[in-house]
């Protein structure tokens, strides 16, 4: 489904250079549920924001459904990740001005669903990863916790055939975090989405079909 | 050294209030190593700010050093604030336009140390969370965990007395998590600073001379 073949991503910075991916090769299957795993710096989210078609490599071949996607445009890019990717990221990125529920409901409206429809689905969402009773918050009236959820409803409402979740469970408690473990799992065995989770938990690790493992830029394990 | 005694913290939104907080009580002893924990949501991150003298409570009163401080001015409480204590935030709160080093060094060019004296101090405490070869990165060309101990970097340059970190490890692989851990034990053990900690992980709670836990924003375990 995915495929990055030696991939390199550097960054220049002013007159240096600072390399961070060496040559890496990945490949994810369809209906896969696997774990992203290495130390705090060694690239887990520069790799996610590869395969969620958020950046390009520096060098090196990207794959989607067997077709390269290196050359294609900006826009081209953007309606593949809209259509194909939900995305969890590690900072969250909700929009400030906004309410849990809108925040959600926005990919909704974007594709052409009415203001009607995409509350309801939002709030549904919303009630699946706890957070039914605190939809009309804006981002800083919410916990960390409840921010974190409020990024996986977000990702998950446009019933994406991808979802890449940026280590989602790092602010919630291991109650919370188990909860929303049990969705991504029933997400990827009753509905067959691929699911990629970068995680610092062994515990996560060990419920996903294989753990890719990075080390300063490179894959050791897979 | 500080005591909390039936605090209230109540948010007015719109026409509704929110209540947080509901008469809790907690006293922290000089020199003491304490884990606050509870559900994403019961009032963790409100607590510590109120400690930390960044938020007031709407009812109770608050006191530090056996000084009530419900009615000191705000600058007076800003002048304590920084005098006494170093915050970790849950959120960072790093500086975007600074370098590492420069968000590091800010505490103490504040209290008159010259620029040379606050970035050799500011490289030491980098290099001491294993920040040293990132000390010119800002802070969005640094990963989610490297973020972080910049942050916990800057809440420990000023030598405060008390130190308080809101999920401190939160974004850090397990390694990294316990070198972390161990500088907050030596700076307590050794230093005799008091550590309070909001943590998710028992591991963390462990290692603590007592766990605080908290549920729907009232102390059920002290
Ligand atoms: N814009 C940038 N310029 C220079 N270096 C960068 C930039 N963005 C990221 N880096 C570096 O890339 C490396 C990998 O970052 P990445 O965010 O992928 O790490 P990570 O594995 O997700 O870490 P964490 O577990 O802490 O989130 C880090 O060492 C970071 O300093
Ligand atoms: N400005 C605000 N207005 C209304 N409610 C708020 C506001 N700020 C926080 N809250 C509510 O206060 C409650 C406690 O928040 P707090 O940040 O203290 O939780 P926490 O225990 O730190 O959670 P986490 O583990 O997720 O970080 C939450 O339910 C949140 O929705
Ligand atoms: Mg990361
Ligand atoms: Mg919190």
């Amino acid at each position: 489904l995915i495929k990055l073949e030696k991939i390199d991503k550097i960054y220049k910075m002013g007159s240096n250079t600072q390399q961070v991916l060496f040559s890496l090769d990945m490949e994810i299957n369809a209906g896969e549920l696997i774990a992203i795993m290495g130390a705090s710096g060694s690239g887990k989210s520069t790799v996610m924001n590869i395969i969620g078609l958020l950046d390009r490599p520096t060098n090196g071949i990207c794959s989607v459904h067997n077709k390269v996607i290196n050359d294609i445009s900006d826009d081209e890019l953007a309606v593949l990740r809209n259509k194909t990717i939900g995305f969890v990221f590690q900072q969250f990125y909700l929009l400030s001005k906004f309410t849990a529920e809108k925040n959600v409901s926005l990919p909704l409206l974007y594709r052409g669903l009415s203001e009607k429809e995409s509350s309801i689905k939002a709030k549904q969402i919303l009630e699946r990863v706890g957070m039914g009773d605190r939809t009309h918050h804006k981002p800083n009236e919410l916990s960390g916790g409840q921010q974190q959820r409020v990024a996986i409803a977000r990702a998950l409402i446009g019933d994406p055939e991808i979802i890449l979740a940026d280590e989602p469970t790092g602010a919630l408690d291991s109650k919370t975090g188990k909860e929303v473990m049990n969705l991504f799992l029933e997400l990827n065995r009753k509905e067959k989405r691929t699911v990629i989770i970068v995680t610092h938990d062994p515990g996560i690790g060990d419920m996903c079909h294989r753990i890719i493992k990075l080390q300063d830029g490179k894959v050791i394990a897979s």
